[in-house]
């Protein structure tokens, strides 16, 4: 069992988040859980342009889809707002991988659920929200894998 | 070292 370092992760942690203990408690809670999402600081880029050092947590989150599990590439931003405002969630596609865009995915791999629409503190949690996604891509994978294409020519048998 | 879960996806049903 890794053990998460909380006094790490609030290092890591830049100053300008506003509430570090609350969101790294939420951090601790969820990377001892689903082992495969990290935490990174790293350049954000709003819509406008800025960009800013935010958290993020990156990897992959495990969903059932037609008795196969298979492990979709996320990357979820905490704004320095955090848990006062929802994460920015995404898909990140592999190079083997191609976004199925729909009601809760669009062209930029950004997800729309209703639990980040109606985010609200401390009913919703970053916890709640991977459980969430879960279900949905579940029912709606956000990412395919790209049809091998089938070279039909055989090649010459010497 | 936990090098992580392989990134993967369903494939294209066509």
């Amino acid at each position: 069992m890794a053990v998460v370092n909380e006094g790490a992760l609030k290092k890591m942690l830049s100053k300008q988040y506003k509430y570090r203990d609350l969101t790294v408690r939420e951090i601790v809670n969820v990377i001892s859980h689903y082992k495969d999402l990290k935490p990174v600081m790293d350049a954000y880029v709003f819509n406008d342009g800025s960009t800013r050092d935010l958290m993020s947590l990156t990897g992959t989150v495990p969903v059932s889809y037609r008795g196969n599990v298979y492990n979709i590439p996320v990357c979820l931003w905490l704004l320095d707002t955090y848990p006062y405002n929802p994460p920015i969630c995404f898909v990140k596609p592999t190079s083997t991988m191609m976004i199925k865009t729909g009601k809760h995915i669009d062209a930029n791999g950004k997800i729309y659920l209703p639990y980040l629409h109606e985010w609200k503190h401390p009913q919703s949690d970053l916890f709640g929200l991977i459980q969430v996604m879960i279900v949905v891509f579940g029912e709606e994978p956000p990412v395919f894998s790209r049809p091998t294409t089938q070279t039909p020519y055989q090649p010459f048998q010497p | 070292l936990n090098g992580g879960a392989v990134p993967s996806a369903p494939p294209t049903y066509t």
